[in-house]
């Protein structure tokens, strides 16, 4: 029989409802339910298809062709590797931005913890010198985790801050630096260019936009300006234990095509773990 | 966007002679859409819709009502409705007596920037603020706080390695009753729905301190689970105002909506900046203007 376009409508609303209140932005949920409806208008379909369960695995195909064509998932010590083969004697260089309160400073003392376990050199750069509590803040998770940091003083100039950090790593044989900066409004003038100097001097390898889990559309409208304006390489989404849906983590990689390398589960610093598309499909799927 | 759907609403409305039911059903996908995309939740969107739906249908316009008008009247109504009333409202400060204000909410919220808001704001109007840090977890959380309110003389109570949340801000309570001060506010960690022994040790915490007020402190950008974290925070202490932050971004700010629909409390005022002066009154009309573009 004929799928008629009331009935296609029907189920895709019932199942844009769904995809929405998991988090997923509108624009995304319109994408993937668009494609299925314009391949499946007016097709032939079996006499006794369950049309709601046929287009659910339509979305779960849609959902794993997002997350996994034509973007690849590189791990961090194959990049780091990579430059420590190519230019020896220099570190690779990680500069992490997003607006205030995602867990920048608690996802870099995390991925610092991850990687010094992992046998490499890590320095902190202390590049927040603004917000109240933030040189504290790292200092305390350096000297919890046993790992150098660089700071400066409230008011200093971040960027000469990263300097100082990296050519310290240069001259004591750091493999790695994370450079730790404030939070901040991607509406903010001001503090995007400070971040586009920062990134200008420090000639970060790898550009890292912290999201929070939990934000809403509003995570594309951010990441959107950061990559116009600053420029970032991949995502890091913390709290994702608070959205165990991660209708976020679609949207992301659908419209940016950028791999998220590592989601934020919890406070400690074991709670991170590397994104892998097929280990998400599966817990979202369910 | 949602401006941009507004004027599409418009546009249609405009071009028809009458409102006809096909093009009610597109002006309230229009909305919908707009609506979803400003992080309305999508039960709240649904229920906008009926209501519109309803009200429209039902109302018997005498001659010479500008539909267009009409239309955005109900949309207006709805989402005002929604916010509690039309009417600004403050924290409730009774003379007299110690006031304390609880601050609660999700990690990264803005809630120890809030403290320090809060207490510049009624500082300024004369009465005496004291703040104690019940933030045991959070890596410098006291000196965060100190830091915010330094140059304010406003004192900040803390126990620096201190571990049990609920004795500190005992002693706390009583290190500042005894100053007579005004107002306490208590910065507490920041938790969501899922951590289970955090929402616990915040309802041992409420219990203890037995505040004048419960205030939750919310993202502005927070997308479809601001209900079901509001709604937590809820069932476990009663939440009577809201403060929502980061307002000075892109975010529309629907998830907010949802927050008072969870816990029948209103939004009292809006960060709109890092500063300690970034703090105003709630204005439920320039709120739905921003939701509505
Ligand atoms: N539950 C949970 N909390 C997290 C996670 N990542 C960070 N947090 C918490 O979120 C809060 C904010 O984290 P920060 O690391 O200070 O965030 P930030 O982006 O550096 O904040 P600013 O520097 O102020 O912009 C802290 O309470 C963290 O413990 C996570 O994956 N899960
Ligand atoms: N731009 C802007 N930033 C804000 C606002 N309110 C808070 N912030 C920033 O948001 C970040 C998080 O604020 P905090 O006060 O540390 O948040 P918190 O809820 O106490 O965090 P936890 O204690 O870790 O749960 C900081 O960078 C603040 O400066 C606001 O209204 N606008
Ligand atoms: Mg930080
Ligand atoms: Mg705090």
């Amino acid at each position: 029989r004929t799928l008629s376009e009331e009935e296609l409508n029907r189920y895709l609303q019932q199942l844009s409802i769904e995809l929405i209140s998991n988090n997923v932005a509108v624009e995304t949920c319109d994408a993937i339910l668009s494609n299925i409806r314009d391949q499946l208008l007016g097709s032939k379909v079996k006499r006794f298809l369950n049309v709601e369960e046929y287009l659910r695995s339509l979305v779960k195909d849609a959902i794993i062709g997002i997350l996994k064509e034509d973007i690849s998932y590189p791990r961090i010590e194959s990049l780091i590797s990579e430059k420590l083969k190519s230019s020896p004697g220099e570190p690779f260089i990680i500069l992490f931005l997003g607006v205030n309160g995602v867990g920048k400073t608690t996802t870099i003392a995390k991925l610092a913890n991850y990687l010094r376990k992992r046998g490499y050199k890590v320095l902190l750069s202390c590049s927040d010198t603004f917000r109240a509590g933030a040189i504290e803040q790292l200092s305390i998770h350096a000297q919890r985790l046993n790992i150098p940091i660089i700071k400066g003083e409230y008011g200093a100039d971040p960027a000469s801050v990263a300097f100082n950090a990296i050519e310290h790593a240069k001259a004591r044989g750091f493999n790695v630096v994370l450079i730790d900066t404030a939070g901040r409004m991607h509406t903010d003038r001001n503090l995007l260019e400070e971040m586009k100097k920062i990134k200008r001097v420090a000639k970060p390898d790898l550009t890292v936009l912290v999201l929070d889990a939990l934000t809403g559309n509003d995570a594309i409208y951010q990441a959107d300006i950061f990559d116009k304006e600053v420029g970032f390489d991949a995502f890091i989404v913390a709290k994702c234990d608070a959205d165990d849906k991660g209708g976020i983590l679609i949207s992301l990689i659908y419209t940016f095509k950028k791999p998220i390398l590592f989601i934020g589960i919890g406070q400690s610093y074991d709670d991170i773990e590397v994104f892998t598309p097929d280990h998400f499909v599966k817990k979202i799927l369910e | 966007h949602l401006s941009k759907a507004i004027r599409n609403i418009i546009d249609k409305v405009s071009r028809s002679r009458i409102v006809d039911k096909q093009l009610l059903n597109s002006i309230i996908i229009d909305l919908q859409r707009a609506l979803l995309m400003s992080d309305v939740n999508v039960n709240t969107v649904l229920q906008i819709s009926e209501n519109i739906r309803e009200k429209f249908e039902k109302s018997k316009l005498p001659e010479g009502i500008d539909k267009r008008k009409y239309i955005l009247k109900l949309i207006y109504d709805e989402l005002i409705n929604l916010l509690g009333g039309e009417y600004s409202e403050e924290l409730k400060i009774q003379t007299g007596k110690t006031n304390i204000f609880m601050f609660v909410g999700i990690q990264g919220s803005g809630k120890t920037t809030t403290v320090g808001k809060v207490a510049y704001m009624l500082k300024k109007r004369g009465l005496k603020v004291g703040i104690v840090c019940a933030d045991t977890f959070r890596p410098a959380a006291l000196q965060q706080l100190r830091q915010l309110v330094k140059e304010y003389n406003i004192p900040v109570y803390g126990e620096e390695g201190g571990e049990d949340a609920v004795k500190i801000a005992l002693n706390g309570i009583e290190h500042f009753r005894k100053q007579g001060v005004d107002v306490i506010l208590i910065d507490t960690s920041g938790r969501h729905k899922e951590e289970k022994g955090l929402l616990e040790e915040m309802k041992k915490l409420a219990s203890a301190v037995n505040p004048t007020e419960i205030i939750l402190v919310i993202d502005a950008s927070i997308g479809q689970q601001a209900y079901s974290q509001a709604k937590a925070f809820h069932e476990a202490t009663p939440i009577g105002s809201i403060i929502v932050t980061k307002l000075d971004g892109t975010a529309k700010g629907g998830g907010c909506l949802s927050a008072v629909a969870a816990t029948g409390a209103r939004i009292k005022y809006i960060g709109t900046g890092e500063r300690i002066w970034d703090l105003e009154k709630f204005n439920p009309p320039s709120f739905v203007r921003r939701i509505t573009g």
